[in-house]
Formats: structure tokens, sequence, C-alpha cells
């Protein structure tokens, strides 16, 4: 999909699909993807974060998405 | 929502900071 791993994929799906204001943690993503481990988890973030698909807001535990919502 | 005004400027300025980022990445690839 797009150029993205599947995890990266899975990680902006989910994000992309946050309701909430302040977007989705890094914890939450990790009980979303309880077989994917926190390392890969914040790699996939961090790529998707300099690539312009995500960024933080109220901290850096904190993410949304910049595609049409 | 909960957010404060602060929180809701810093947000937004992220925002428009990731989707400069964005469009720049897509040229990049291109």
């Amino acid at each position: 999909m797009n150029g993205l791993t599947a995890h990266q994929a899975q990680v902006l799906n989910l994000i992309k699909n946050c309701p909430v204001p302040e977007g989705m943690s890094l914890q939450e993503l990790k009980v979303q993807l309880h077989n994917v481990s926190m390392s890969t988890i914040k790699q996939a973030v961090e790529f998707l974060s300099s690539e312009g698909h995500i960024y933080s807001t109220v901290d850096d535990d904190h993410y949304k998405s910049t595609d049409a919502e | 929502s909960g957010l404060t005004e602060e929180q809701k400027r810093r947000i937004e300025e992220n925002r428009q900071l990731a989707l400069a980022r964005r469009a720049e990445r897509l040229a990049a690839h291109r």
C-alpha cells in the first residue's frame, strides 16, 4: 500500500480512524497491535511522521493523521 | 472537547508543519 510496510500501514490506519481530538497514543496503538513490539510501533510512527502522514498533538505520545478527515 | 486553546493551537501548528512535510516528501519521491 502506497510504499508503506504492512506495520506502517496498520499504524497509519489506526491513527486515521481514531476519533479522539488529541489523537491516538502509543499505548493505545500497542493495545490494538498486541502482536507488534513497541519498538516496531515507534519506528513506524517515526517514519510516518517524517513523511508527513501523521503529526504529534498534545505531546510526543499522541498522534493524528494529516489525511482528509 | 477537553483540549485547551493552547493545545488546539499547538495541534493545528503541527498539522500545518506535517502537511508541508507531506507535500515536500511527495515531490521528492516523484
